[in-house]
C-alpha cells in the first residue's frame, strides 16, 4: 500500500486539483484507492459533488475519536473511497493543541481501518499550512509529493517544506520520503517557468544523500494550465468524467502513469 | 487612516499580490502606507526584497511582546513603510493559544505607534487560514478587501469568509465592514469567469441590510492574469517599478484609483 500526502503550504499551486485527479485516475487504472481530505475548506470532497454538511460523518470525527475511518469514508461509482471534509476540521489545531501524540492520529485510524479493508493507494489532500492537520498526514504518509507552481514564491516555499518533512521524519515517521515533485499550472513557453524549473533542477542536485528528499524526482508530466481543469469541480467530477479528451486530462494521465511506473523501482 | 485586511482563507488567489501593488499604488500616490505582512511565508517582505532572516526583527517579536512595531518597520525608498514577516511567525498560533486577548495584540501595538508615525493607509497580508494571525488582521482592520480569483472554489469559501467576518464584528471589532471585493487573475473571455462573476453578484444582492457585508462593492477594474506581476517578486519589485507599462501594472493602477476615490464616499 502506497500512502501518499499532497503537500505544499504554498496556496493555490493545485494540490486539491492533483489529489483528486490522480486519486480518479489511479482508480480507473483498477487500483483501490483512498482519498483523504485534510483540508477544512473541503475542496477535495466538493471536487467530486460530496456535500458534507450537517450529521455527514467527516474527517472530524475520527480526530475527536468519535469514528472510524470506515465509518467516515463514502464510497464512489468509480471504486474509489472518499474521507470527506468541512470546516469542523478547523477546530483541530485549537482543540488537538495539548493532546498528547496529536500528530499520529491519523495514522493510526489508517492503520486500523486498512487491517480490514486492503487498499493499493492511500492520497492525503492538505491545506494551504504546516499545521497539526498537515503533520499528521506526513506521520501517515510514507511518500510525499509537491504540486509546485513554476513560480517566484514556490522555491522561496520548497527549502522550508523540505525541512519540514525532516523534522517529521526524525521525531514521527522515519521512513518518510519526498518522492515526487509535479509541476502544476505550467506555462508552456513562459520565460518564468523555464527560469524556476531550471532553479529546481539545480536545487535538486545539490541535495545532501541522506536528506529525505534525496531520491525526490521532478515528474516528466507537466500539469499545463488548462481551465477544463477549473471547471471540473463545479461539475462535481475528475478531469477524467468531465473533459477526457481535454489537455488536463491527458496530462494527469500522464502523471498517473508514472506514478504507477515508480511502483517496480518504489 | 484607513486599516484594510486584505484575507481569503484560499490559497493562492492573489492577496499577497494585491497587498503589495496596492500599498505600492497608494504610496506613489503621495500617501503614507504602512504594509504588514502577516504571513509566515513572508511573501509580501520578499516581493518587496526584504530578506527577514537572522536577527532582523520580524512581526513575530511585535506578538511577543519584544519589540515595538516602530522598531520593526522598514521605510522604503517609496516612502512606504513594510513591518517584514518570516516563517518564526507560524510559531504564533501555538504560543497564544492560551493567551487572553490574543485576537487584539496586533490592534493595540498599531494604535500605540500610529500615535507617533500617522499613516493614511495600514495594508494587511493575511495567511490562507483563519486562524489567530487573520483574526488580529480582523481586529486591527476597519476595511476588508477580499480578493477573489473566478473559479468554483472562490464562491464555495466566500461565505464562510463572511460569516468568519461577521463573528469578529460581534464579538471583537464591531466596526468592521468588507467594503471590497477584487477579481483576480481573471481570465478575460472564459465563460467559468463569467458565470463566477455573476454568481458572486447575485449573492451580494441578496445580503440581509445588516451584515457587515452589506456595503461590499466588486471593483470594477479586474486584475488579468498577467505574467509581468508573477515575474515582479522575483526582482523585489512591485509591478509599477518592474514593469510599468504592462497591463498588470494598468489594473492595479485601476485598482488605486478606485479605491483612493472611495475616500470621499467612505
Ligand atoms: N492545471 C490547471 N489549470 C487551470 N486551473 C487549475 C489547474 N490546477 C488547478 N487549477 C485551479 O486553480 C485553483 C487552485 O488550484 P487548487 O485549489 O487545486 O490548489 P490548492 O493548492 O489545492 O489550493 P489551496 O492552497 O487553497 O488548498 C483552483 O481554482 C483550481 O480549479
Ligand atoms: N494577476 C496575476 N497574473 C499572473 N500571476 C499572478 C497574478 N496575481 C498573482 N499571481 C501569481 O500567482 C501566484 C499566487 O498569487 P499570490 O501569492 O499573490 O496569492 P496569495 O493569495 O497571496 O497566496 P497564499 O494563499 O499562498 O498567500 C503567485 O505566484 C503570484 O505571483
Ligand atoms: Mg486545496
Ligand atoms: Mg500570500
Amino acid at each position: 500500500m502506497r500512502r501518499i500526502a499532497v503537500m505544499n503550504q504554498k496556496g493555490g499551486v493545485g494540490k486539491t486539483t492533483t489529489s483528486v485527479n490522480l486519486a480518479a485516475g489511479l482508480a480507473r487504472a483498477g487500483k483501490r484507492v483512498c482519498l483523504i481530505d485534510l483540508d477544512p475548506q473541503g475542496h477535495a470532497s466538493l471536487h467530486l459533488g460530496i456535500e458534507a454538511f450537517g450529521d455527514v460523518p467527516t474527517l472530524y470525527d475520527v480526530f475527536r475519536g468519535e469514528r472510524e475511518l470506515a465509518e467516515v469514508w463514502q464510497p464512489l461509482e468509480s471504486g474509489l473511497h472518499v474521507v470527506p471534509a468541512n470546516v469542523d476540521l478547523a477546530a483541530v489545531e485549537i482543540e488537538l493543541a495539548e493532546v498528547h501524540q496529536r500528530e499520529s492520529i491519523l495514522r493510526d485510524a489508517l492503520s486500523k481501518a486498512v487491517a480490514e479493508h486492503p487498499f493499493d493507494y492511500v492520497i492525503m489532500d492538505c491545506p494551504p499550512s504546516l499545521g497539526v492537520l498537515t503533520v499528521n498526514a506526513l506521520a501517515a504518509a510514507d511518500e510525499v509529493f509537491i504540486p509546485l507552481q513554476p513560480h517566484f514564491f514556490a522555491l522561496q516555499g520548497l527549502s522550508k517544506l523540505l525541512e519540514t518533512t525532516q523534522l517529521v521524519t526524525h521525531h514521527v515517521n522515519p521512513c518518510l520520503r519526498v518522492t515526487g515533485i509535479a509541476l502544476c499550472l505550467f506555462e508552456t513557453g513562459t520565460r518564468l517557468a523555464s527560469d524556476v524549473t531550471d532553479d529546481l533542477a539545480l536545487f535538486l542536485a545539490n541535495t545532501p544523500p541522506d536528506a529525505p528528499w534525496s531520491g525526490a524526482r521532478v515528474f516528466e508530466t507537466r500539469i499545463r494550465r488548462n481551465i477544463k481543469l477549473a471547471e471540473a469541480p463545479s461539475f462535481g467530477q475528475s478531469i477524467f468524467d468531465y473533459a477526457p479528451k481535454s489537455p488536463g486530462a491527458a496530462d494527469y494521465a500522464g502523471l498517473v502513469r508514472e506514478v504507477l511506473a515508480m511502483e517496480h523501482t518504489h
